[in-house]
């Protein structure tokens, strides 16, 4: 099921399927939104309440119906269920988009994702993932990738976010002339993170 | 994390054709050993792997009567020892999030070392082949599976589990020095003014035993069970087979023609003979063994095998086992339990795979095997199944553009 893309279609490809995704979360109303994003911090650092939201998001979409629930995964189910409890198709598969991205990631990974979220500080991280995928499209070959100063902002070392996000899925990286050595097989891992950030950024930053 | 970056390392040096899947988590590596069934989420990507999600059942489970599993293959044990030292040099500007700032000249060198014994466990295609043979799925159909079967992911089997032999410890040590003006956190030990140094040590001991990679295969799930190692696509466990190619369709149709409705397993009295089997033997693998043992020879009297006949009506006799592959191999393909019949009812059986050369003839009726003869896949030539079929049934005519 995880095909290769063609190398044309690597990084564009990606972006573009992420986009669309995005898109659908941009009928969400500023209040809904601000609640999903609320819930979504409670969330992120818990594996089971991660399981279980995408368990009912699943049924919800099987059944026709949505079991109302108590805490953040009742929360987050509400925001995207119907005055007839019925889910809405669009942004239920949008968020299940989501979390099959973040089930992709490693629980350190969720932890910083879900501190990132909370402070609004995702975009940083965002840029260098994506600086990252697009210089090693096609992604097949070892290489070793420079990260643009200007991404890095004033704090490039092992205590930085991005930092730890970006080794959590098994880059090496260096803080000297500030580069990454990229590995094939953390592909999959770097796509679902660049997902990840693309949609948690773009619901904080509304 | 160290446990992800080790399967890596090993898999990098084992698993060239990245056929296994690395365990992602040293907690739940027990779910992952030979025979444990996994639940495939559906993917909503192409760009990244499906997960399995152990389900904390094995196909024992699911299958009557409650024996054992049988013993899987081992390959190995592999000594594996992974060191890696390196030492970077450069000017850093480090921050420490919220605790502090160091900047100035550094050297962050970092080391990794793991030493371990692992071994390959697989379960051998043909062990899947006699487990389909001798065992069925439990009836009522356990519960879990019903939960899963509304869950809308696939099940799988583990038929290959990397493993390892003895305990390993696995450390990776991260050391930063530099010299420069400091504001450093607590934990950094300063060693003379404008001179620190920051070490970190990561271990994690993995007991022996851990899985560390996988292989799964598809699991299949309706009147009978399979495991298909080189499922495709469509396939699905408790989903309908792929739709038939054209050729498997022009078969149908000519079961539907040649048979009608009365071409059923039920009509040929299949079901009655197999229970009867089935009390005589008082044995597991009865009931399928004398389904096939009675089509084969119903086939094989009309003379229209084309394969080996069985040699005795013994139907746990190796030669059970040819028909009963035959049939097996058949089902597989089969687009449904109609069009089944239909190709039995006319005799169309792939010859097996022998272990010997077959009967020259059939010792309870007498006629001639045709043996050597195989029935051409639906890649075969155009209009070379047509021939195949009018062969294997003279009284069907042969098609005029032939």
């Amino acid at each position: 099921a995880a095909g290769s893309p063609a190398p044309s279609e690597a990084w564009s490809g990606l972006r573009a399927e992420v986009a669309e995704q995005a898109r659908g979360l941009s009928v969400l109303a500023g209040e809904l939104r601000g609640q999903l994003l609320g819930s979504l911090v409670h969330v992120l650092p818990e594996a089971e309440a991660l399981r279980g939201l995408e368990e009912s998001l699943e049924q919800g979409l099987r059944r026709g119906h949505v079991e109302s629930q108590a805490g953040p995964v009742g929360a987050i189910l509400e925001c995207l269920t119907l005055s007839c409890r019925r889910l809405e198709e669009g942004l239920t598969e949008v968020v299940l988009y989501l979390l099959g991205a973040l089930a992709a990631l490693t629980e350190t990974q969720h932890g910083l994702l879900a501190r990132g979220l909370d402070a609004g500080a995702l975009l940083a991280p965002l840029g260098l993932v994506g600086s990252v995928l697009e210089q090693s499209a096609p992604w097949r070959l070892r290489q070793p990738v420079s990260l643009p100063a200007q991404l890095l902002g004033s704090g490039w070392g092992p205590e930085a976010p991005a930092w730890a996000l970006l080794q959590e899925c098994g880059l090496e990286l260096r803080s000297d002339a500030p580069h990454v050595s990229w590995e094939p097989e953390a592909r999959g891992q770097l796509c679902a993170l660049y997902a990840c950030l693309v949609l948690l950024s773009g619901l904080s930053q509304a | 994390s160290a446990f992800e970056r080790v399967i890596r390392s090993v898999l990098r040096e084992l698993d060239g054709s990245g056929e296994l899947v690395p365990v992602d988590s040293l907690g739940r590596s027990a779910g992952f050993q030979p025979y444990c069934l996994l639940l495939r989420r559906r993917c909503r990507s192409a760009f990244w792997r499906p997960r399995f999600e152990c389900v904390d059942m094995s196909i024992r489970d699911i299958l009557e009567p409650d024996a054992p599993e049988p013993d899987t293959e081992q390959a190995g044990p592999f000594h594996f020892h992974d060191a890696v030292d390196g030492q970077l040099r450069g000017s850093v500007e480090l921050a420490a999030l919220g605790q502090g700032r160091l900047a100035g000249e550094a050297t962050v060198s970092g080391s990794s070392s793991a030493s371990m014994h692992v071994s390959l466990l697989s379960v051998h295609p043909n062990t899947w082949m006699t487990l389909r043979q001798e065992r069925r799925l439990r009836q009522p159909e356990p519960q879990v599976l019903q939960q899963l079967r509304g869950c809308g992911g696939d099940l799988y089997v583990v038929t290959k589990a990397l493993q390892t032999q003895r305990e390993v410890e696995v450390t990776r040590t991260q050391r930063q020095e530099g010299s420069g003006q400091f504001a450093l956190p607590a934990a950094v030990c300063l060693e003379g003014k404008g001179q620190g140094h920051l070490s970190r040590k990561r271990t994690v001991t993995i007991p022996a035993g851990s899985v560390l990679a996988f292989r799964p295969a598809l699991l299949t799930i309706g009147s009978d069970w399979d495991v298909l190692l080189f499922p495709d696509k469509r396939q699905k466990t408790f989903g309908l087979q792929p739709p038939a190619s054209p050729h498997l369709t022009w078969l149908r149709a000519g079961a539907a023609q040649t048979s009608g409705a009365a071409c059923t397993p039920h009509a040929h009295g299949d079901t009655a003979y197999a229970r009867e089997h089935t009390q005589q033997h008082a044995h597991v693998g009865a009931h399928m063994g004398a389904r096939a043992h009675k089509s084969t020879h119903e086939s094989a009297h009309r003379g229209t095998l084309m394969g080996a006949c069985t040699q005795e009506h013994n139907p746990h006799s190796r030669e059970h086992t040819w028909a009963r592959t035959r049939e097996r191999t058949w089902q597989r393909a089969r687009p449904s339990r109609a069009g089944w019949a239909g190709r039995r009812h006319r005799g169309l059986v792939r010859a097996a795979p022998q272990p010997g050369p077959p009967p020259a003839a059939c010792p309870h009726y007498g006629h001639q095997i045709q043996s050597g003869q195989s029935f051409r896949p639906a890649s075969a030539a155009p209009g070379a199944h047509r021939l195949a079929l009018w062969w294997a049934r003279p009284t069907l005519p042969l098609p005029s553009d032939e």
